[in-house]
């Protein structure tokens, strides 16, 4: 038994539900943020027999996109002569998923 | 040292939290939601020494009570006369709590 | 490939969020809360490499401070003389991080 453990873009985590629920796959959802960008995304938790491990990765891997993400670094400024400086948004890319599979000692559904 | 990792119903996350702390055990809630009910739920994050794992096992299973829920597969529709057709809600029956065990490679209280 | 779990009081995420980011550390963050306490706090999922272990300790240790929480175990009650009784809080000591290391098997970016 694995414990999959995904986090991914808000964006992507209805549909990966959907897709994951459609093939029987049990799944708890946690609303999460990232580090970096502060925003808010998902933080799946999938357990799943070993033999399912590709089946469940793949779900994943159809499902969820890689997307720019844009940075203001700094909030807009005003110049002497009263014009707005708007410095360079700067572009992230996010990635569909990151998953972590974890071995899972003992099972159990009471 | 293990992580108990445990899906309970909402219903049953007071309680549960209560007794884990009566018995002295570490506990940590996520407000969570299933992939398949789309409800909210409680994940609990209860880290353990190894001899205590059957211990935590009884309190979960004594405290978290398998129960019905009812699914509306599809909303209520109406038919040329003007009735309301109220499709037959589906049971599904959730069960007390669904729990993974992992083993931790290093457990410090800082 | 490790995932570190660790509990840390809400006061010390977003320092902590700050530092961990800034040495490129991979961070997501859940807010949780304690069984004992019903208060809210944070726990952080941060995978790392097995020789980037120390490090992530060290800035959990540096960043995350004991604090002390004051409880009151009763509400106010009335005296029949009309006087406020306010039992003694009791005071109860929070660790900066509770920390567990987890294996990661398999570690995938998608
Ligand atoms: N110090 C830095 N400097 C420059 N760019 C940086 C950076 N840290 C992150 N990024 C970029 O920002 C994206 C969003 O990161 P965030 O931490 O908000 O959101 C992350 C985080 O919530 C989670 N995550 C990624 N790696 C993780 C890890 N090792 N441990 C725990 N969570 C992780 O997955 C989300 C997406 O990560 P992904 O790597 O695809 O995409 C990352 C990465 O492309
Ligand atoms: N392998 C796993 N990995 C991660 N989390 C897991 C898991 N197995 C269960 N869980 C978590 O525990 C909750 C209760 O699951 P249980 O199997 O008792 O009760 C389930 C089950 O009786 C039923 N169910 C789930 N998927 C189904 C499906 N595809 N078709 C029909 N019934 C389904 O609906 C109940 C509620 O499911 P829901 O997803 O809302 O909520 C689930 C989910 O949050
Ligand atoms: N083994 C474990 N598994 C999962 N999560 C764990 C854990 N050990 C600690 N945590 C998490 O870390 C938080 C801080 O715990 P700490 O032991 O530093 O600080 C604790 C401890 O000093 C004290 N405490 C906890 N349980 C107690 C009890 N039964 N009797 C007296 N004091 C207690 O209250 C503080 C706050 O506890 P709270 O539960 O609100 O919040 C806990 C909980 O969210």
């Amino acid at each position: 038994m694995k414990m999959v453990i995904t986090v991914v873009q808000g964006k992507d985590a209805g549909s990966l539900t959907d897709k994951l629920v459609a093939k029987r796959f049990g799944v708890t959802r946690i609303n999460t943020s990232g580090g970096f960008l502060r925003e808010s995304n998902a933080t799946f938790l999938i357990g799943v027999q070993d033999e399912q491990l590709d089946e469940v990765i793949s779900v994943i891997r159809a499902t969820c996109k890689t997307r720019s993400h844009f940075l203001n670094p700094m909030p807009p400024m005003s110049e002497p002569g009263g014009e707005i400086y708007m410095p360079n948004p700067v572009e992230v890319q996010v990635g569909g998923a990151t998953i972590f599979v974890v071995a899972v000692d003992k099972y159990l559904r009471l």
